[in-house]
């Protein structure tokens, strides 16, 4: 046996079945109680049912993606999945609402997959278990319709015991016998647990059959009235969760603003240290001259940006020559480094971009070595400055989503020579044959560990490496490890437009 | 008579249950034979067949086999709540 995760640190647990409308809700609570009970039967555990998502192990049947992260697979392979013991998610145990299900517990695989065996081993992980290789245990990874009856498999107890301990010790020959509780008994102290309808009323020959009918019809409306109040308490609880993640993002997005906002003020600071620093210098290499004056004194329509101090829209390679862009500005920066005149406007070089180009959200040179932009909800193609026919298009031709507003960055990753986009928290692949997004996407950025979300750009360099860019701060991307070579980002400017370092700065190695 | 199973499913499979990283979803086929090899021996391991290395016919059946969603390796560390906001699909946070 293996355990995985934490363990619950108490012992009386709560579960609750979350999709109570279902045809079967009531066979799967059996079943789900049956499942419990076994594990109950070998050690200190104790579960009772509510009706509550505050419940410590939440039963879900859902299908394909379910906003978990895991997607089922629709009938066969995958049939279920839960979480080790822990908070929010932590103990629910979710299964392919797609499959097949047996809720009768027969032995018979005919009539479907065995939902008892199934939710004996999910309850398992639900309580830390991890799988075993032992074929015969219970958390043997792959479905076998064993037959239960109550017992667990040697591996079984030896690991839910080590978790929780053993039901009872072993007693002299005169203790009597305990008492036991049953589970329905528990489940019926709860106050708002109602009351288990009756199938059928129960025979009382002092009255009538007309009155036992009407009492039938009261209990179904009652029920009926129940279910109405559980779906509106359901759809009540998704509402608040959806107000929840508006929320977090809100808070996301002002993290964001507030970070770009105290790099800005460090690096105004830092900035105005270097200039008094540095006047004693004659010259700062690769510094733009005119540029500084240019854009104290610009015409406030178009400010060029400070080359030294300011973040990238989008940065790529082209033509073997580093370009960065910002606004509607671009820098370009060759062998001998900067281009003098720098940074100058993108339509001087692209003339079809629009002309009331506010930016350019990223750039890449695609394997015919045309130019691509996107811009907004569009993407131009450009053969060298000529925009080439039926460009620009919208983003959704590439097969991405209708609703995306913007791509964040796009590259072509030098560990598998594939062309990637980002937008937000998502990223796609690009199909070079197709020229359309892959089927396995979007997938979540989390991947390219230590990026983070909502990225500014990214590019490969002539070195192969990939360069993530965020605020004014970039990262050198690890390929073999999938992760940031260096979890803090360095300054861009130093490395990108070979701005000089001021007397008060230090590298990282230093500070 | 099992339908042979193609490189990339065997791939998805084993980084889906953990046999390889994650990580392979992107760069999968640069992988070592030797690394792909290990982790198809760590599989029939894992399911009591004959450990060969190969993707043989017992190899084929397995994966064919329905079974539970959560991966095999301990050191993996998947289905844990620690790791939901990095693997709740496409980053969206959820809390109840």
């Amino acid at each position: 046996y293996v355990l995985q995760g934490p363990k619950w640190s108490r012992t009386d647990l709560t579960w609750s079945l979350v999709n109570q409308t279902m045809p079967d809700a009531s066979k799967v609570r059996m079943m789900v109680s049956r499942a419990l009970s076994v594990w109950e039967n070998n050690s200190k555990l104790t579960f009772r049912e509510v009706y509550s998502d505050q419940a410590d192990i939440q039963i879900v049947f859902a299908r394909l993606q379910h906003g978990d992260g895991y997607k089922f697979d629709g009938p066969g392979q995958v049939l279920a999945h839960a979480f080790y013991p822990g908070e929010g998610r932590g103990g629910d145990a979710h299964f392919d609402a797609d499959e097949t299900w047996d809720f009768d517990g027969g032995a018979d695989d005919s009539r479907g997959t065995n939902f008892l065996n199934v939710a004996l081993h999910e309850l398992g992980h639900s309580l830390g278990l991890g799988h075993s290789s032992d074929t015969n245990a219970i958390m043997f990874p792959w479905y076998q319709n064993n037959e239960v009856n109550g017992q667990l498999p040697d591996d079984d107890r030896h690991g839910i015991q080590e978790l929780y301990g053993s039901k009872e010790k072993t007693w002299g020959p005169y203790r009597p016998r305990p008492t036991t509780t049953t589970t329905t008994t528990t489940m019926r102290s709860l106050n708002y647990y109602p009351e288990k309808p009756a199938n059928r009323p129960r025979y009382n020959p002092n009255k009538d059959w007309e009155r036992a009918r009407e009492r039938q019809e009261l209990e179904r409306r009652r029920q009926e009235q129940e279910r109405q109040e559980q779906e509106d308490r359901r759809r009540e609880r998704e509402r608040q969760r959806e107000r929840e993640r508006e929320q977090e993002r809100e808070q996301e997005r002002e993290r964001d603003r507030q970070e770009r906002e105290r790099v800005r003020l460090e690096m105004e600071r830092a900035n105005r240290e270097r200039i008094t620093t540095t006047t004693r210098r004659s010259t700062r290499p690769y510094q733009n001259g005119g540029h500084r004056q240019n854009h104290h004194h610009s015409k406030p329509r178009k400010p060029k940006p400070d080359t030294c101090m300011t973040y990238y829209d989008a940065i790529s390679m082209i033509r073997g020559e580093l370009f960065i862009f910002r606004g509607p500005f671009l820098w370009r920066i060759g062998a001998s480094g900067l281009y003098p005149g720098y940074p100058t406007e993108t339509r001087r070089h692209w003339s079809a971009l629009p002309e009331n180009l506010t930016k350019v959200d990223a750039v890449y040179e695609n394997k015919q070595r045309q130019i691509v932009f996107f811009i907004g909800r569009q993407y131009y193609v450009f053969n060298s400055v000529n925009l080439a026919p039926g460009f620009p298009k919208p983003l959704a031709s590439l097969g991405l989503p209708p609703t995306l507003t913007h791509i964040d960055a796009s590259f072509v990753w030098g560990h598998n020579n594939r062309t990637y986009l980002t937008s937000g928290t998502l990223y796609w692949r690009i199909d070079d044959y197709t020229g359309q997004v892959e089927l396995d996407y979007p997938r979540d950025m989390s991947i390219w560990s230590g990026v983070g979300y909502n990225i500014d750009a990214a590019f490969q360099y002539v070195d192969g490496k990939t360069y993530f860019f965020k605020n004014l701060g970039y990262w050198e991307f690890n390929d073999d490890r999938m992760k940031v070579a260096h979890a803090r980002t360095k300054l861009s400017s130093r490395k990108w437009m070979q701005c000089a370092r001021n007397a008060n700065e230090v590298d990282d190695e230093q500070r | 008579k099992t339908k042979p199973v193609s490189q990339d499913d065997m791939y998805n499979y084993l980084m889906q249950f953990d046999y390889l990283p994650k990580s392979n979803l992107e760069s999968g086929n640069l992988l070592s034979d030797q690394k792909l090899t290990d982790a198809i021996r760590s599989l029939q391991s894992f399911g009591n067949i004959p450990v060969t290395g190969q993707i043989d016919s017992a190899t084929a059946r397995l994966l064919k086999q329905p079974r539970c969603g959560v991966g095999d390796q301990k050191s993996a560390n998947s289905f844990s709540p620690d790791n939901l906001y990095h693997d709740s699909g496409y980053g969206v946070r959820v809390r109840r």
